[in-house]
């Protein structure tokens, strides 16, 4: 789940727009 | 004066502002039942995902953005998005809302482990954003500039944020003049809550530590 992940992960998914990954 | 141009910023900015939101469902959990300290711990931690989520879509539509340097664009975000989470924040304790709400909210937060010692200044701030009584276009507009601070750790290229940076503060100025023509100091204003924003930045670290050892 996206909770478990760092910010920096979280902000370089959202910037290739695949969180859902 | 605001220009065609600056106006079309400011539309920009502002849309993308309304339009990046924290899904309703996440924002309900916060005003149910009772938690349990891990369930509350799960659940402002989803809202704190769902921050950043919201923070990044909102910032690729800020004009000029994405042409940045992709490294430079991950340092701008990693090195804003408590300020931006706090400023959302604050607009959220600012909003009129139902009877009830705000102490409820307000006291989830205050139970969730967090140590008084930066409760009290956050607390603080949201207030100190509250009576400012900021229109949406100035806080897409103080959001955006917060973000596109160029002088974040491990950003290459300053000069390129500044430039991106500086339209941004010469029409949330004038904005400021338009809006509130009876007090000339309120664009200063403006940028001293990003000073004290800048403070509530350098103690999160500190304050997640107190948070998860609590």
């Amino acid at each position: 789940p996206a909770s478990n992940l760092g910010l920096e992960d979280i902000i370089r998914k959202a910037l290739m727009g695949n969180l859902e990954e | 004066e605001i220009t065609k141009e600056q106006q079309a910023l400011m539309k920009v900015i502002a849309d993308a502002y309304n339009r990046h939101q924290i899904p309703q469902d996440v924002a309900k959990k916060l005003l149910q039942d009772q938690y349990s300290a891990e369930e509350n711990f799960l659940l402002l931690t989803e809202m704190a995902t769902s921050q950043v989520q919201v923070l990044v879509e909102f910032t690729k539509n800020i004009p000029g953005f994405l042409s940045l340097n992709h490294e430079d664009q991950i340092a701008l975000l990693k090195g804003s998005a408590v300020e931006a989470m706090f400023l959302r924040s604050a607009q959220v304790f600012s909003k009129k809302m139902p009877n009830g709400h705000n102490e409820v909210l307000e006291d989830r937060i205050r139970r969730s482990g967090i140590s008084e010692e930066f409760m009290t200044p956050m607390f603080n701030f949201y207030k100190s954003i509250g009576v400012l009584h900021m229109v949406q276009e100035e806080q897409a507009l103080l959001t955006a500039i917060t973000i596109l601070t160029p002088d974040r750790p491990y950003v290459k290229d300053q000069q390129a944020v500044e430039r991106l940076q500086e339209p941004m503060l010469d029409l949330l100025r004038k904005l400021c003049v338009l809006q509130h023509p009876q007090k000339p100091q309120y664009f200063a204003c403006l940028l001293g809550r990003l000073t004290e924003l800048r403070t509530l930045n350098y103690y999160h670290a500190e304050m997640l530590t107190s948070w998860r050892m609590n």
